[in-house]
């Protein structure tokens, strides 16, 4: 594959230094056409050479890739699915040989565990949770937290997971009265957990006792509120939002990210930065990933942008390829590559600098 | 915006919620 450069194009709020590079650096051919949903990646030990794999879902298969010759890649395990159909990867951090997947039509009905057995290496699949899931995010210790409803009830589990991925412990935390969209961690902390909830609403928990400790209000804020990243500092919580539904404004253009800091002892909150795209570009969230100070987004028009957090402003765009909109973006766990994927399957590998 | 904005700061917020929330 040829290496190929995307720049930004010259737009005057870009036109400044610290620009972001593109460089096409592998392609993942998805042979067999059907659509694709996710990609993500993870470590993976085949006959004592741990590599970092990479792992992309189609709407019934899950494949593993292992890297082979430069810039290439092999197919070395896949997992069928026939009844329900995949909706996304679930990274579960430090776990190795183990692929977490969520099933589903347009809401999450199972979680299932994929491996592969160690006598024969025919690849295998466990059912760890059925039911009407809402949430569900791989956490640090080898856990994965998932919020479901029954009648009434909601119930936020946390599960942690033996080598061979069947669960070995079960711990439920104290849901709140509203539904939970999404989890988050907070950065270096292992016992807390976010949430941000269906009325705006960004829970607190403690993971080791189950206590729902704090509920803070982000009204004024955007409507289906997904928090991406979450770090303490200074007595302060300071979170990555995205906003599907946010509008464009005459002062600020298209907000699509936002970092928010809020005091969880007062409650008090209050915006700090809006990532906007830069003029001329128009669309809304659609699909992204953050990573460190690197924000990436799949927008409606099909375009991925890219932010630095630190320099505040969007440093690269990737336009649509071959007449394909982008359908998502991944960052990987090193060296600033980012994954995109199309609907066609096709997987392309970027290193961003 | 400025710090005093958001009310008074604790460090140990995590520590100081858990125990006063709920068992």
């Amino acid at each position: 594959q040829s290496p190929e450069q995307t720049e930004i194009a010259d737009r005057p709020v870009c036109d400044s230094l610290n620009l972001g590079s593109l460089q096409l650096v592998s392609t993942l051919k998805n042979p067999s056409g059907s659509c694709s949903v996710d990609v993500n990646v993870m470590w993976w030990d085949e006959a004592g050479f741990k590599d970092l794999c990479i792992v992309t879902a189609c709407e019934y298969v899950v494949s593993l890739w292992k890297p082979a010759d430069p810039c290439q890649w092999e197919k070395i395990h896949t997992w069928h699915f026939t009844e329900v159909p995949v909706l996304q990867i679930i990274p579960v951090p430090d776990v190795c040989n183990l692929v977490f997947v969520a099933l589903g039509n347009l809401e999450i009905r199972e979680i299932r565990a994929l491996l592969c057995s160690s006598d024969d290496k025919s690849e295998k699949q466990k059912l760890l949770k059925s039911g009407n899931i809402k949430a569900v995010l791989g956490l640090s210790e080898r856990r994965l937290v998932n919020s479901s409803r029954a009648l009434c009830d909601q119930q936020v589990e946390v599960m942690t997971f033996a080598e061979d991925g069947g669960s070995k412990e079960k711990q439920f935390l104290m849901p709140p009265e509203e539904t939970i969209l999404t989890f988050a961690e907070v950065q270096g902390m292992q016992e807390s957990l976010l949430g941000t909830t269906a009325v705006n609403n960004v829970v607190i928990w403690n993971l080791k006792t189950g206590q729902l400790l704090k509920k803070i209000c982000i009204a004024d804020s955007y409507q289906a509120t997904v928090c991406h990243k979450a770090y303490s500092e200074a007595g302060l919580l300071f979170v990555i939002l995205s906003h599907p539904c946010a509008k464009e404004t005459e002062s600020s253009g298209s907000p699509v990210f936002q970092l928010m800091v809020m005091n969880p002892k007062t409650t008090l909150n209050v915006g700090v930065m809006l990532y906007c795209l830069p003029p001329g570009q128009a669309g809304r969230f659609l699909e992204g990933d953050v990573k460190d100070h690197l924000a990436a987004a799949v927008l409606t028009s099909g375009t991925v942008a890219i932010w630095d957090l630190l320099l505040g402003h969007c440093t690269a765009l990737l336009p649509p390829r071959s007449d394909q909109n982008w359908s998502f973006v991944k960052w990987s766990g090193t060296e600033s590559h980012l994954l995109a994927g199309q609907k066609d399957g096709n997987i392309y590998i970027y290193h961003y600098s | 915006c400025s710090k005093a904005d958001l009310g008074p700061v604790s460090l140990n917020w995590f520590e100081e919620l858990s125990s006063e929330a709920a068992p």
